[in-house]
């Protein structure tokens, strides 16, 4: 953020960052620009870098605040360490959601691409309804979008429900790798979970040591 | 066959084999994996009572003997390549750690990034062949992710040309290393480098810590278990207290700083470079991350597709949970995060080993971009998938609970990746630190 604000053209993760100097000057919320589109993950994915620019924006200058008001810069820094987790928070998941999103360019099946956007969106869309506030205050949606975020969420989850098991499947963990009675691939949930239990160390014996050493005597003093 | 589960896969709408070959990079990797994954539940040595009926000191004794079988096995079958070590061991070990886990995963990486070409020499077949049994011991009781902090001395004596290894208080005393306290006859021990009357910080020195015939703690080197945790119930995670250990001049891993025979300090061309096997695991930790949530979610999808409850129209069979829209709001935004995880971490992979490479070859302009990068997203990911993975054990209400659904053993096993490694709002304080001054 100090380097772009000064001009210095950053590369990586990080290059969304030379757009800072732009920010720098403080916009009424009311003019910027909203995200168009609910069901487009580009639109999205520039969502979330904004969102993340935005937060580390903020970040820097409560930093630079409080450096103003502290005596150390240590002191100005933990007194500003909420914003900037949430900074960094938000960077990671415009990091996620952006390589999510460049994935689904390799993939050229199109069942597949078809149900990996699904998922990608689903994931970004997610991401916004729990984090509502932050793309509200930054103007990057409005209340009326969010109505529509939650309601193509919900068309997502009647979607995806469809092809819950089969996206499981694909993972491809074999039952003795998941060691798992209720994840069994077969289903047969209910008969093992009772052939299981009969193997636990207390059915060793009909009667527990425990009853002859504890509960008898204390039946006969009663 | 359940007959709901076969009409959930009657329905799919992509072929699931071309999906797993995506995740697995490739149809070739697809069937490597398989042929690994044969390999292992095949071989009746890696069969074992169920952990869950065990004691700790049991579950303890059947990991090392599961270790040293599968160190057998690796070279019975002749399985060299690192990420095919790495699959056949994630397939024998299950949800559990195994018992030699930080020697693959910290010491002998460490020993290949930071040791100098003689030491390579010379510490390199003792690991390899397991003569040496290794671990990382960083973390101190009273310190944890600032490892500025740390208190564990290690000072250059140049009349023997040794290092002389004390720790000085109760604080410094090396707790949690995986391996430590009953397995491991060297560790990697970070210490404060004193020499020539100044301290020059952080440093990694290889410490002896049983004697490698007897396995007795040699002198002046106090070790054992940590005692019962909250899961790793197969590790024998470990203290250290050293008391004026001494140690050859090249037990110091110089690849980058060094102490030359008079004591004389060359500094390495860059600080962060002490720590660039924690990057290493912070950038393998997120691939984790997808694992342990896409376990998770497959045994959660899967029950919510067998369980029925309840009743959505009055006088109609109780439906499959999954049909609640609840539970899809549970579980689907889970599964998506696994995939998404899932391609992050094949992402991470791959930018750790080309920007290590450009470091092996003197180019670290990278170097912090991928510190704040693995930080980031190793807290990030973690976080999410350790709240996930509990949200799949409630999302299969009370049979979740049971040892028997697996996802206690995936949560006890996976959500210590919150702290260890770095915790993880100090990782996300990190990454900010690289955000601010970007």
């Amino acid at each position: 953020y100090t380097q772009a604000s000064a001009g210095q053209q950053l590369s990586g993760m990080v290059s969304y960052l030379n757009q800072a100097r732009d920010r720098l000057q403080a916009q009424p919320v009311s003019a910027r620009p909203t995200v168009v589109d609910v069901s487009d993950l580009a639109s999205l994915v520039e969502a979330y870098k904004q969102r993340a620019a935005r937060l580390v924006g903020t970040a820097a200058r409560n930093l630079q605040v409080e450096m103003q008001h502290s005596q150390r810069k240590e002191d100005a820094w933990n007194n500003t360490s909420i914003d900037l987790v949430r900074a960094s928070d938000a960077h990671c998941h415009y990091v996620v959601v952006k390589l999510f999103a460049a994935k689904l360019g390799e993939v050229g099946d199109t069942a597949i691409h078809s149900v990996l956007s699904n998922l990608a969106l689903l994931y970004a869309l997610h991401g916004i309804t729990q984090h509502s506030g932050d793309f509200l205050q930054a103007g990057l949606l409005s209340v009326p979008q969010l109505s529509l975020v939650s309601q193509r969420l919900k068309e997502l989850l009647r979607q995806l429900r469809a092809d819950a098991v089969p996206l499981v499947d694909a993972f491809d963990y074999r039952d003795e790798m998941l060691d798992s009675v209720l994840g069994r691939y077969d289903g047969n949930v209910y008969e093992h979970m009772f052939e299981w239990a009969k193997r636990s160390p207390l059915n060793r014996t009909e009667v527990h040591e425990s009853y002859h050493k504890y509960l008898k005597p204390l039946q006969s003093k009663l | 066959m359940n007959p709901d589960i076969l009409r959930e896969r009657g329905n799919a709408s992509f072929n699931t084999e071309i999906l797993t070959n995506i995740l697995d990079g490739g149809a070739e990797k697809t069937q490597r994996r398989r042929e690994i994954e044969n390999m292992v539940i095949s071989d009746p040595d890696f069969q074992h009572e169920d952990l869950n009926f065990l004691s700790r000191s049991e579950r303890y004794d059947a990991a090392v003997k599961k270790s040293a079988q599968m160190i057998l096995k690796l070279r019975e079958y002749g399985i060299s390549d690192p990420e095919e070590i790495y699959c056949y061991k994630s397939i024998f070990k299950g949800h559990h750690h195994e018992a030699l886990g930080l020697h693959f995963v910290m010491f002998l990486p460490t020993l290949y990034s930071q040791c100098d070409a003689e030491q390579r020499r010379k510490w390199l077949p003792l690991a390899l062949s397991f003569r040496v049994l290794g671990t990382y011991a960083q973390t101190e009781m009273g310190h944890g992710t600032h490892i500025r902090a740390l208190e564990t001395t290690s000072t250059y004596d140049p009349s023997t040309q040794e290092f002389v290894l004390n720790s000085p208080t109760i604080t410094s005393i090396k707790w949690w290393p995986g391996g430590l306290g009953k397995t491991s006859n060297h560790a990697v021990v970070l210490a404060q480098l004193h020499t020539q009357g100044r301290c020059h910080g952080l440093h990694a020195f290889i410490v002896p810590i049983r004697c490698m015939r007897t396995h007795k703690p040699l002198p002046g080197v106090v070790v054992g278990d940590i005692g019962p945790k909250f899961g790793f119930d197969e590790v024998d995670n470990g203290y250290l207290k050293l008391e004026n250990v001494r140690i050859p001049r090249d037990n110091m891993l110089m690849k980058y700083a060094k102490v030359e025979p008079d004591g004389t300090y060359v500094k390495p061309p860059s600080d962060k470079l002490t720590y660039g096997t924690m990057v290493f695991i912070r950038s393998m930790i997120v691939g984790e991350s997808a694992r342990a949530l896409s376990k998770a979610c497959t045994i959660a999808t899967r029950y919510s597709a067998v369980r029925h409850q309840s009743e959505l129209r009055p006088g109609e069979p109780e439906p499959q949970i999954l049909d609640y829209q609840t539970q899809q709001h549970k579980l689907l935004p889970l599964l998506a995060t696994a995939y998404a995880f899932h391609f992050v971490g094949q992402y991470m992979n791959r930018t750790y080993h080309r920007i290590t490479s450009d470091i092996s070859q003197g180019d670290f302009s990278e170097l912090p971009e991928l510190h704040a990068l693995s930080a980031g997203l190793k807290a990030f990911t973690t976080w999410a998938a350790s709240a996930g993975i509990e949200v799949c054990r409630m999302a299969c209400g009370g049979h979740g609970y049971s040892h028997c659904s697996a996802l206690p053993a995936i949560y006890v096993t996976f959500t210590p990746t919150c702290t260890y490694e770095g915790e993880n709002t100090v990782m996300m304080l990190q990454t900010a630190r690289f955000l601010v001054k970007s």
